[in-house]
Formats: structure tokens, sequence, C-alpha cells
């Protein structure tokens, strides 16, 4: 264990190169990207991971830090963006579980993967449903994130709507069917699970080049 | 029909809004 970690630590401080014990073409063959893309994404994990702590480990800080720009401060969507990203459960992110996340948000990513992501981020209890309960912190959430208000009137007839039109079998919670069913028919629900910054990562992050070990 | 309306407002669309759901300030630094 301590020689791996040693010698990964050997490997950020001998040169930037994209450290040895990740392997990059497994990873561009489980994913949309190709090796350089994957080696260019490096090169943004690299800046995030160490934007705080700098262990090339994202920290759910950094995290919020990036997304936010503010390192403290509670949010539910940043939690759980946090946990479906950190596949280990080990209250880190590392390189591979970054890979495997963006991938679903990849242009090219099947939309069975997007709309199952999207299901499982705001199944927030992760009971298998998405629960009237939860679709109200969610919301409660946006309007404070937002300084917006709404009666709670308006708030209610909002839910009720959403729930008369996705809610299928009116058992008061959204089943992962019902979710389909419901994105297909609102696909615009799924533009925050498409960046199309990723089909250009490579220009994003031409540093990559300095460090390649592959020419796509 | 079938495709979305810009009259049609639910909650999944407002909740959508936030900024912790928008991946793109990972690149926009």
């Amino acid at each position: 264990f301590f020689s791996t970690v040693g010698q990964c630590f050997d490997c950020r401080q001998n040169s930037p190169r994209t450290c040895q014990y990740v392997d990059l073409a497994r990873l561009a063959h489980d994913s949309p990207f190709s090796v350089n893309e994957v080696e260019a994404l490096y090169e943004l994990f690299k800046k995030l991971s160490c934007s705080i702590i700098d262990d090339m480990l994202i920290h759910k800080e950094e995290l919020r830090l990036a997304l936010f720009q503010a390192p403290y401060g509670e949010n539910i969507f940043l939690d759980r963006v946090f946990d479906l990203f950190d596949e280990k459960k080990n209250g880190v992110i590392e390189f591979e579980e970054f890979i495997h996340a963006l991938s679903v948000f990849h242009p090219n990513a099947p939309i069975e993967e997007k709309i199952d992501f999207a299901f499982r981020l705001y199944d927030l209890r992760q009971t298998g449903f998405i629960e009237r309960e939860e679709v109200q912190q969610m919301v409660a959430t946006i309007l404070m994130e937002s300084d917006m208000t709404l009666s709670d009137e308006l708030l209610n007839l909002i839910i009720d709507k959403t729930f008369a039109d996705a809610d299928s079998d009116k058992d008061g919670k959204i089943s992962k069917a019902e979710w389909k069913a419901y994105v297909l028919k609102h696909p615009s629900l799924l533009k925050n699970m498409t960046l199309p910054y990723l089909k250009d990562v490579t220009t994003a992050f031409p540093s990559f080049i300095f460090n390649t070990e592959v020419e796509d | 029909k079938g495709s979305d309306s810009p009259t049609i407002i639910n909650a999944f669309q407002l909740i959508g809004m936030s900024s912790f759901l928008d991946l793109s300030g990972f690149f926009e630094q």
C-alpha cells in the first residue's frame, strides 16, 4: 500500500505526466472518450483535485468550489452529485470515478444512462422512487438558492401538476419507469445531463499534449 | 403535442435550474 502511494507521489513530483497507474486505454475503451480526451480530462481533474487539498482526489469542498465558486455551504444537489460520482462511497472522487460519471454527460452517451443518472440524482433518499417530499425539498432548495419566492398555493399547484403528469399509477411517487416515460415526453428535463464541452476537451485542455502517451 | 412546450412549468424544470446541477462549471473556471 505504502509503496503504491509512494509511487503515485513520485509520479506527481517527477513530472506532471499522466500517472502511470491510471489505465488510460481501458478508461477510453469503457467510455465515449478517446485516450487523448481521457488525458485532457486528467488535466481538468488535476486542476480540480488540487484546488483545496493537493492529493489528486476531489473532495466535496473542491466539487462545491468548482460548481459554485464557494467552498462552504450545504446543498442537497451537491450532496447527490458528489454521491453519484463517488462510486466507492469513500468520501472522495478518484479519477476513474470522475471519468465514469462524466461519461454519462457526454453528448454521445446513451439516453438511458442519462435518464438513470437523473433518476438517481432526484431520488434523494434512494428508495427507488422519487417521492413527493423529495420534490418539495428540491423545489424549496432551488427557490432558496435563487432568492425566488412562490406562494405555498402556487408551489403545491406546480407539484400537483408534475405528479399528475408523471405519476401514472397515482401512488404518490414516481417509479423509474414513470420517470423514463415522463422525460421522454419532456426531453428538456435532461438538458443538464449533457455537457457539450465534453466533445471538445482536447481543445479546452491542450496542455495534455505535453504529457500524452498516445496520438489518437 | 409530445414535445416540450414553453408554457409547461413543472417542478423538475425548476429543480434543473440549480447551479449545482450544471456541471459546465467544471469547464468555466
